[in-house]
């Protein structure tokens, strides 16, 4: 899956999911990809966020939707993230999934669970290329 | 800020950040055109396994794609889910906010609406999701799936499953651990 979000020049944002699904699914499943909250969120307001991982789980936290609404609420991103993350884990402590969030200022930040560490790419104004980070999990 | 414009995206996906953000620093895009890009651009290159065609067969080898996009701006949303038969999912999603007042649409109905929308229908099998698919249906006993409380026994037996009129209806919270290439 990819879950991708921009914020232009003028401070308009946009956020993007694709994916095939998980493996030897049954027919006719859907996953937190195509949900709009659960899959990826944004408000231009806040910011926005995506989700990657165990889409039957995490889809019932609405973890993109939640983590935009902490940063509503004063959270940076990363800790944005990381309540989400966590709200999952309360349920679910095995689950394999991860957060990623970039707020109206151009700061992102992440958070994961179920694995050593979870990379994501960045592209920026003035960078020639885009960089890899990777974070601890939980 | 002196950062913007700014792409992020989920896994080391880079050919897709790069052309997400050139689409918007370059080509005069806009964000939701950048997202678009990057999204197609992953379907294109199948990253990991995880997006676009050939990859992550279902219990009947087929491949569906599902995919989303957010215009933050007006809060317009498009969706498309258990999409069948078309390679560029997030084209499809873009088509549904644009030509629809809906957000999402789903399986054969999706691809009816993709085909009427100009795009183009083709099969989403690859040789590896076959191979793949086999494997998992001869030699692996249909190992691991979905199921829980049906007959015969999920963990050792292929379908048809019906619901197990003998054993009780149990909701574990256990999640299976899944090879790192394999998520939503």
């Amino acid at each position: 899956t990819i879950g991708m979000i921009a914020l232009d020049s003028n401070g308009n944002l946009a956020a993007a999911t694709s994916t095939n699904g998980l493996q030897f699914r049954i027919p006719g499943r859907v996953s937190d990809s195509a949900l709009i909250g659960s899959g990826a969120f944004a408000d231009n307001e806040v910011g926005g966020a995506c989700a990657t991982g165990d889409g039957d789980v995490m889809q019932r936290f609405v973890p993109s939707y939640n983590t935009v609404e902490a940063m509503r609420r004063g959270s940076s991103p990363e800790e944005a993230a990381l309540d989400s993350i966590k709200r999952i884990a309360k349920f679910y402590p095995n689950f394999t999934g991860a957060v990623l969030a970039l707020d109206r200022n151009g700061r992102h930040g992440a958070a994961c669970n179920g694995m050593d560490k979870f990379p994501y790419s960045v592209m920026q104004n003035g960078w020639t290329d885009p960089q890899i980070f990777e974070i601890p999990c939980l | 800020s002196d950062s913007l414009p700014i792409v992020v995206n989920t896994w080391p996906f880079v050919n897709a950040t790069r052309n997400a953000f050139n689409k918007m620093q370059n080509q005069g895009g806009t964000c939701v055109d950048g997202v678009e890009v990057g999204c197609r651009t992953c379907e294109d290159e199948q990253c990991d396994g995880s997006v676009g065609w050939g990859g992550h067969p279902d219990e009947s080898s087929e491949t569906t794609l599902d995919s989303l996009i957010i215009d933050a701006k007006t809060m317009s949303v498009g969706a498309v889910a258990n999409l069948h038969r078309i390679k560029n999912a997030v084209g499809v999603a873009r088509a549904v906010m644009n030509y629809t007042r809906h957000s999402i649409l789903v399986g054969e109905s999706a691809t009816k609406f993709a085909l009427d929308m100009g795009f183009e229908q083709t099969d989403l099998h690859s040789n590896q999701s076959i191979e793949q698919w086999k494997n998992w249906l001869d030699n692996l006993s249909c190992q691991p799936n979905f199921r829980r409380n049906v007959s015969p026994d999920p963990s050792k037996s292929c379908g048809p499953y019906t619901p197990d009129k003998f054993g009780t209806t149990s909701f574990d919270i256990e999640t299976k651990k899944r090879p790192i290439k394999e998520h939503d």
